[in-house]
């Protein structure tokens, strides 16, 4: 079903 | 110093029931417009946010931007001291190192005051930037608690589809498949109780049901739920609490690789 992705490779760090 | 009273004070204790599994050890930033936290979850899948504002309290002070390191689980324990029409009051000075909350009984009659010990954590803030959602959602928070957990007895993972159909949930297991679709309703007695979609492209996305379905503890803070879906992005849970603020819960899809 795929693979999970991290939150952070959507957000950056601010 | 900081304080802030809080009348419905059974909002606190439910907003921390919310997001203590998801997050352990947690900031919460305070300055004199309200209390704000950030934070991923253990595994960095998801991203958990409030915002309380200052004018949703009975009363509010922050003298100056204040960072209080707080463990939910133990704020939790704590809160479970209070009854669920207490008024609840939390007080901090500057350079302390604990919160005090205070529980007062409706009649006034019994003050509980408990101080918890703060600690010093490290954390992140991600920038989440302005996104153009392909589709958005609100339903009733009870539909998607129920949505999530059916889909939980088929499947770990479900594919979220937005078409001119409405909002399809698909779940497949070892036992088998399940859809569920929601198409957009007016007919409700009451405004909330109706599914309003608002597409802008379809969009289909995957997510592990685990986390959706962690995001449904917030249920009883709002009656209605807003599901944003974004092509190839994280899917945003939001649930605004009534005259106080709102939580929102990001978590990051599966992509085929």
């Amino acid at each position: 079903a795929g693979a999970q992705k991290g939150i952070m490779s959507f957000f950056g760090k601010k | 110093m900081f304080e802030a009273r809080l009348i419905q004070g059974s909002l606190l204790k439910k907003l921390v029931d919310a997001i203590k599994e998801l997050c352990t050890e947690v900031n919460w930033d305070i300055s004199n417009s309200g209390i704000n936290m950030q934070s991923m979850d253990g595994s960095h899948v998801c991203l958990v946010a409030f915002n309380l504002r200052a004018d949703g309290f009975d009363h509010f002070r922050c003298d100056r931007p204040l960072t209080l390191g707080i463990n939910l689980g133990n704020l939790a324990k704590i809160l479970k001291c209070s009854g669920s029409n207490d008024i609840i009051t939390m007080k901090a000075d500057d350079n302390g190192d604990t919160l005090t909350l205070m529980f007062e009984s409706e009649k006034q009659d019994r003050i509980t005051d408990v101080d918890l010990k703060l600690m010093s954590i490290e954390s992140e803030h991600l920038g989440i930037p302005d996104q153009d959602y392909s589709a958005e959602t609100s339903m009733p928070s009870s539909e998607y608690q129920r949505i999530v957990r059916d889909l939980s007895s088929i499947g770990d993972t479900v594919n979220i589809s937005a078409t001119k159909e409405g909002i399809k949930f698909s779940a497949m297991g070892d036992i088998g498949t399940a859809n569920i679709t929601l198409r957009q309703t007016s007919s409700a007695d009451k405004e909330e109780e109706n599914v309003k979609i608002e597409m802008k492209e379809p969009v289909l996305l995957t997510f592990a049901l685990r986390y959706l379905n962690n995001f449904a503890k917030a249920t009883p803070l709002s009656s209605t739920v807003q599901v944003f879906l974004t092509k190839d992005l994280p899917v945003q849970v939001n649930y605004n609490i009534q005259d106080l603020g709102y939580v929102k819960y990001y978590l990051a899809p599966k992509i085929e690789e």
